[in-house]
This record gives structure tokens, sequence and C-alpha cells, in this order.
């Protein structure tokens, strides 16, 4: 808090919502960003049948120094974020990974000519969280 | 194991692995060390795509064997029933299979015989071999799938009598004489715009494939009368050949890459918020591993 007010600039800004803002909503912060696929895309359309597309989703983003509340993370995040400041910054900061995933049915061909339905477990990244 | 060339298929995933000696000249994903290698091997064929260094290795896969457009058109309407249209499975917690397998015979030889007075009397041989089904997967049901390709006027009703028979091979005895179980039983429906009739075999086959066999070898004789069952004289046989059936297992992957409906329900209902945690125990519906005793419960609590 201290080093935040000695960045403070003395003359106070023109617009205060503005400066307060980036405090509230800061930019670019670890949060699941959409990405869809089509499985022809990769040519595997030859076997998988369904779905035709697959959005795996991704978490991407800076992880706020207090991360607690927001993202559902351990207080080790926390620590791990004070080693990197205050002790050795070759210990990575806390980085931006998916928390929960939802599965996702897969229809494919085998090689003998069958077919089988599938359900695979935590394919498609439904929630961030910071670690 | 006997030959040096020969590969044996690995029977936790249907994968083929390569003995020690050999695995240099093969595939050169399989110089893998052995322990990434028996990973590795354990993948199902999606993941293990998705793992490899690139879709060239993928691409040189041997081609498949183009599927029965009927099977592949009911298992596309299959997936429409249980997964929704971005592909998540739908929360149907009535079944607990997470994995159906759609098998077409790899070889018939039909015997016709034609007996005007009972209708068609089709008998055919089917052989279906069930090598990718993996020692992970526990069978829940199975079914004999039939469509028929028929111009019958709709809403007709149907009774057909089914004989199907598993035909054994003892090779334990000498003689190793053909030991087929058989069984009969009666089927009436009515047709409408939906022509697939689907037959319940799960307690037949079940030793079967509760033995982990991997060849299924029988035969289906198949009489269909159309009319009303009761009054005899206005049935009339019908001239029509079922096509050969296909074979549905319906099966519970117990391996940890497949989705465990009951495995979510139970997570949601234990800890709403925080992420799931990964090394948790899978519980088998079916079995009872992996379930703390309530005693124990209470008094960890109480503790």
């Amino acid at each position: 808090r201290d080093e935040s007010l000695k960045e403070a600039p003395a003359i106070p800004p023109s617009n205060l919502s503005d400066y307060f803002k980036q405090f509230l909503f800061p930019q670019n912060e670890c949060e699941l960003h959409n990405f869809r696929l089509s499985f022809s895309q990769l040519k595997w359309d030859k076997w998988i049948i369904a779905p035709h597309r697959y959005s795996p989703q991704y978490c991407k983003g800076d992880c706020p120094r207090v991360v607690g509340h927001r993202y559902g993370s351990p207080v080790h995040t926390m620590v791990q974020n004070i080693i990197y400041e205050k002790l050795d910054s070759s210990v990575p900061k806390p980085s931006c990974v998916p928390a929960e995933y939802n599965p996702l049915s897969v229809l494919t061909i085998e090689p003998d000519g069958s077919i089988v339905y599938k359900e695979y477990e935590d394919m498609i990244a439904t929630k961030c969280t910071c670690r | 194991p006997h030959s040096r060339a020969r590969v044996v298929p690995d029977k936790t995933s249907g994968l083929v692995v390569a003995p020690e000696d050999t695995a240099s000249e093969l595939h050169p994903l399989l110089q893998l060390p052995k322990s990434l290698r028996r990973g590795y091997a354990l993948l199902p064929p999606l993941l293990k795509v998705l793992s490899d260094r690139g879709p060239r290795n993928w691409e040189s896969e041997a081609p498949r064997l183009q599927p029965d457009s009927r099977a592949l058109r009911y298992m596309k309407r299959l997936y429409k029933m249980f997964a929704t249209k971005e592909g998540v499975p739908k929360a149907n917690k009535s079944h607990l299979y997470n994995t159906v397998r759609l098998f077409t015979p790899c070889s018939e030889c039909k015997h016709r015989h034609r007996d005007l007075m009972k209708g068609d009397f089709h008998s055919v041989d089917l052989l279906f071999n069930l090598d990718r089904v993996t020692a992970l997967e526990h069978l829940l049901k199975s079914v004999l799938l039939y469509s028929f390709d028929t111009s019958l006027p709709i809403s007709s009703s149907i009774t057909c009598m089914c004989h199907l028979s598993v035909k054994e091979h003892d090779f334990s005895s000498q003689v190793c004489p053909s030991i087929s179980r058989s069984i009969a039983f009666s089927l009436h429906f009515e047709v409408r715009k939906r022509k697939w009739v689907k037959i319940d075999v799960t307690s037949f086959l079940q030793p079967l494939i509760a033995t982990n066999r991997r060849n299924i070898h029988m035969a289906v004789n198949f009489t269909c009368l159309m009319g009303d069952p009761q009054n005899t004289k206005l049935e009339y046989p019908i001239n029509m050949a079922p096509v050969p059936p296909s074979l549905l297992l319906y099966l519970n992957d117990t391996s940890e890459q497949a989705y465990h409906r009951w495995n979510s329900l139970r997570h949601i209902r234990k800890n709403p918020v925080r992420p799931r945690q990964r090394n948790s125990p899978r519980v088998d519906p079916l079995g009872d591993k992996g379930k703390e005793n309530p005693q124990g419960k209470r008094a960890s609590r109480r503790r």
C-alpha cells in the first residue's frame, strides 16, 4: 500500500473516476477467453464425426497481487507472489490457469470401421484461477 | 510374444504395443522410454492423437475401414440424443455409460431357406470382432440393432420369431466341438417412421464379453409375419430381408480420461465452490471401492 502511495502522482489526476477504475477493473486480468476450432481444420474430420466444432476455451491474463477472494485461490498463491516480489524473482509469479472444466462427447470411427461414442473428462475450460 | 516380429494388441487399450526388442524398428513413437510408453499406450485414440507431436503422425496412420452408412446414421442420432450442439454431454442421470460402441458383423454367410408357409426364413451367420473394447471398459448393456429397409405401410404390426445361437469354440477338449448356446424369442412391434428394432442380448452375451472374448460368432434366424398376431388368418409372410444386425455395446469406461457423471454429481453435492481435486478416487457405481463407510465419515467429522 505504501508503495502505491509513493507512486501516486502528487497532483490529483484530472478525472478521479478513471484513476480509480484501474484498481477496480485492472486491464488484461486473468480471465477465460473464447477459442473455437473445427476438426476439419486439423484434417481429423475423416474419423471424428461429431462434434463439428469444439470450443476448448483458455485462460489468459495477469494475476493481481491480492488474489484470495476473486479466484478461489489458496493462500499459497499470495505467498508465492510475495516470494517473487521480495525474496527471489526466479520463482515464477502465480499463473492464470483453468480451475474447472466441462466434459466433451465425441463420435469417432475406429481403424476397424466400428463407431464409438465416448465422453471425455476435462475437455472444455469453464473457469480460471491463479495458482 | 512367440515370434520376434509379431506385435500383440495391448489388452488395456486395444492399442498395438511392440515387444521390447522390435520397438526400435517400428513406429518412432514406440522409442519413448518405457514409463512414457506405458502411459501412452493407455490413452484412448482421441487423446493419443492429441498427445502426438503433430498431425503428420496421425495422417500416416493406416486408412480406416469405412463404417456402414446405416450404422453411421444411427450413431449420429444417438449423439444428438446424448450431447448438446457444443458436444457437452446432456445431464442425463438415467444412464451410467460414457461409451457406446457399434460393431458391424465382419463376415456373414447367408443360408436362405424359403418356406412359404412361415414367411421368409432368413438365417445369417455373424462374426463380431471386439478388439476395440478395452479392459477398462465394463459392459452395462448389449443390443442387437436391426434396421428394416422395407417399403412396408407405416404403423403395420409385425411379429417376428427370432432364434439366436452363439458358437463358442471350446479349445480345451480334443475334438474341439463348437458348443452353441441358443435362445429363441418372439418380437412384436409396429413399424413406424423409425425403422430400428433393438433386441436386448445383455444377459446372453454377458458371460462372453466378461471373459474378454475378442470374437463373438452367432447365428440369427429371423421369421417375420405381418398382421394381427391374434388372428393368424390375417397374417401373411413379409418378403423382407432384415439387414444383418449391428452389435451395440453400452460400456462404462473407468479410465482417468473418461467422463464419470456420478463423480461430477457427487463432487457438486460435496464442495460446490472449490475446483475439483484431480486425485479424488474414481467411484465405480457398480462396485463399492472408493466408498467411505458412513460410520467412518461420521467419526472423522465428530473428531
